[in-house]
């Protein structure tokens, strides 16, 4: 099972609108995707639960796998076809005081991995805005980081103090983590700004290309996944982009991202 | 000194924008504005800071006022005419767990705030995307709330628990906390999306006007930031957007937004 977080400690830039419609499109191409939801909001979830208009979350969720060492199989839900969901619970964000002080507080999600690696081909982390224990928790356990971008200004300023972190995590917790891509989210084309950082990220990392560091082998996405706001309205109906619009731009977007990510970096 | 924190737990949504952009519109109207950052991302320092270009932050910020007791005035900053920074640093993400179980750990702020309580008329706390102990320090310090509200889906999902939360503060912690108003922000006009949210955000406040809550007086704006890619760019040259682009919509709308925090908020 492939393990990949989406984060960014920069809040609203597209973290979970590419969780959850990366994750249903690699489902509509014949993966088994389980999306796992790290964030005590738990818009990933109510995203893809069919109580959706009642916001409704189940009771048993990642805070008694947290907390009360419960099993993750006994906790996930089917969200579609090829699709499941490790759903997110509003107490998860009392994990961080909880378990402040506690050993070993950093890998609890990957210890509880191994029960369902063979269930699925991938298994994709939605991260909370902050760099706190749960993200921790999803760098512990994934192998691969995805960062969304919204190509606005201090982006990049924002992802050193992400890189950083993948480098400490990688040193010290995770030797097999690495940066796997940065994709470009909510681009305004047409304005200056979206095209000066864009050309400012694709700088960034093709300098880092010769250096031994977890992101010397990331990618820059080609896709760029425009501001479409059809991917705004998608959630409030339960439903992935491909369900709610599926001829729209934001449809397409992570249609190519799914083909992107499929070639690029997902073996067969 | 009036205090008000802008809050929302949800990323993204347009709080420093906000605080730095209305701080600014009051201290063009003459009111000696202090704008204090309280997450560690420091964006609004950023915004407001000289040494923009490299992200240059002051060694000297918030983290030591929580930590090591520091005086709030010798680490304020002048940012323009009537408007000054008490500016935050990457430390402060460490308090949420070096406070960790320390008595009195959400009202640090407010015990420090009397010796500042003359130099100004307005104190303006811009917040990170969570409802951790800085958060909590800043609806402990501030006498009323303001919330940033992008009008997407989940907008209103995610300001019960907010709501939740200052009610909290208010019966515990603070008795004079209240809900002074909502405004909404990235606006995008002419999108039904922003149409409905807006409409489901009136009507849930009108039901509360007859209620004993932090709530019933607080009002939905009837300015709306729209959405303006100038408010994106100014950040990059330290500047309001006053300074950046004066006849902009974002410019518009902020100075409507002042007028209107003039009239119904702050007393002359
Ligand atoms: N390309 C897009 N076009 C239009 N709206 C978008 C786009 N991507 C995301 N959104 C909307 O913008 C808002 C923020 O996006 P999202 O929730 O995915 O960001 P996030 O990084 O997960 O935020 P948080 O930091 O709060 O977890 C949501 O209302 C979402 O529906
Ligand atoms: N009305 C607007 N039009 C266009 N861009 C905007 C607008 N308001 C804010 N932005 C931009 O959107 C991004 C997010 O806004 P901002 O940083 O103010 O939100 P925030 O709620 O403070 O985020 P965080 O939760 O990360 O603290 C920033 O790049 C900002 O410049
Ligand atoms: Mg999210
Ligand atoms: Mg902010």
């Amino acid at each position: 099972m492939r393990k990949i977080a989406v984060l960014n400690q920069k809040g609203g830039v597209g973290k979970t609108t590419t969780a959850v419609n990366l994750s249903a499109a690699l489902a509509r191409r014949g993966r088994k995707v389980c999306l796992a939801d790290l964030d005590p909001q738990a818009h990933a979830s109510l995203h893809l639960s069919s109580g959706l208009r009642d916001a409704r979350l189940p009771d048993r969720n990642l805070y008694d796998v947290f907390i009360h060492e419960a099993n993750l199989r006994d906790i996930t839900q089917p969200a579609g076809e090829n699709l499941w969901v490790i759903p997110s619970g509003i107490d998860l964000s009392a994990v961080e005081l909880e378990m402040a002080g506690v050993a070993g507080r950093e890998v609890i999600l990957r210890q509880k991995l191994p029960v369902i690696d063979d269930d699925y081909d991938l298994l994709v982390i939605d991260c909370p805005p902050s760099l706190g224990i749960l993200t921790l928790n999803a760098l512990t356990a994934a192998d691969e980081v995805f960062i969304p971008l919204q190509p606005h200004f201090l982006a990049l300023h924002g992802v050193s103090k992400l890189l950083e972190t993948i480098s400490l995590v990688s040193q010290r917790l995770n030797a097999q983590l690495t940066l796997a891509g940065v994709l470009l989210c909510m681009f305004e084309s047409g304005t200056k700004l979206a095209k000066e950082v864009a050309g400012d990220v694709a700088e960034f990392f093709e300098q880092a290309h010769d250096q031994n560091t977890p992101w010397a082998n990331a990618r820059l996405f080609e896709t760029k996944i425009r501001r479409n706001i059809k991917l705004a309205e998608a959630p409030s109906y339960g439903q992935s982009i491909f369900d709610y619009a599926p001829t729209s731009p934001g449809a397409q977007d992570y249609d190519a991202l799914a083909d992107e990510v499929v070639e690029h970096i997902l073996p067969t």
